[in-house]
């Protein structure tokens, strides 16, 4: 089962 | 004072069909540089990044830095009432709660102007890694659009994987399995009708269509778009925007448990 991962675990806030 | 004027305002008008559907609010960053943009879904699980560069304008004034909270369901009302043909340009006064999109028709016989409230967004910004991506793929916005649209008919998900090849779209679901495959332009007579594929290494990743879907709502605004996928990172699916920007969509990957 593929789960989708939020941009945040790949981008960090400024 | 802040002052924008774009001769080909239908420009504006897709960038608006681009946003909308994704975000219902956003901060439209203006520097002396152009105007930013960058904002998360709600679900977080995609973003948006536009940039307009201020050469691209006709007229361009920006005396200070400016973030004019927009909320775009009401922009996009007072953008529906502007021709394809307007001249429009975005107005506001530095530490205003409104701004003003003058609609000008091409012989100046009509002249509109619309004034909006404005919002007080905190939206976080986020840091987007410079990356080399493992595969770049240029291909028809049309084709791109097409593709989406066939394939989130069999699955919520599609696969995109990418080989020296070419490049393999796939959804499965309750009704079966779908395949699209595209093979790398043999020559390249037009530009935006070829298929160009640059690989490092290949790539296969799973993505929600119903996120590509919206970023093909871009579709008006560029004749080709590119993907830009590494594993195990975001896929960035970019429209240029004529000579003045583009628009860039983030969609994090569907990653096996």
């Amino acid at each position: 089962m593929s789960s989708q991962k939020p941009l945040t675990n790949f981008f960090k806030p400024l | 004072m802040f002052e924008a004027r774009l001769l080909q305002g239908s420009l504006l008008k897709k960038v608006m069909e681009a946003l909308k559907e994704l975000l219902n609010e956003a901060a439209w960053d203006c520097s002396d540089a152009g105007i930013q943009l960058q904002a998360m879904d709600n679900s977080h699980v995609s973003l948006v990044s536009l940039n307009l560069r201020a050469e691209g304008f006709d007229k361009y004034r920006c005396d200070r830095n400016l973030s004019m909270g927009m909320n775009l369901g009401s922009m996009s009302k007072i953008l529906k009432c502007a021709s394809n043909e307007d001249i429009i340009t975005i107005k506001a006064q530095d530490n205003a709660d409104t701004v003003t999109f003058v609609f000008e028709s091409p012989d100046q016989d009509k002249v509109s102007d619309y004034e909006m409230k404005l919002m007080n967004l905190d939206q976080e910004h986020l840091g987007i890694p410079e990356t080399d991506y493992a595969c770049t793929i240029r291909l028809p916005s049309s084709e791109f659009a097409r593709i989406c649209r066939d394939l989130s008919q069999f699955g919520e998900s599609m696969v995109i994987s990418c080989t020296k090849e070419g490049v393999r779209f796939s959804a499965t679901g309750d009704i079966g399995t779908g395949n699209i495959k595209l093979a790398q332009s043999a020559k390249v007579d037009k530009e935006e009708e070829a298929v160009v594929i640059e690989m490092q290494e290949p790539v296969s990743l799973t993505f929600a269509c119903r996120y590509l879907n919206s970023f093909t709502k871009a579709t008006s605004l560029s004749k080709s778009v590119q993907l830009s996928m590494s594993p195990e990172v975001p896929l960035v699916v970019e429209y240029k925007i004529e000579d003045i920007g583009h628009v860039r969509y983030y969609l994090a990957p569907k990653i096996e448990d």
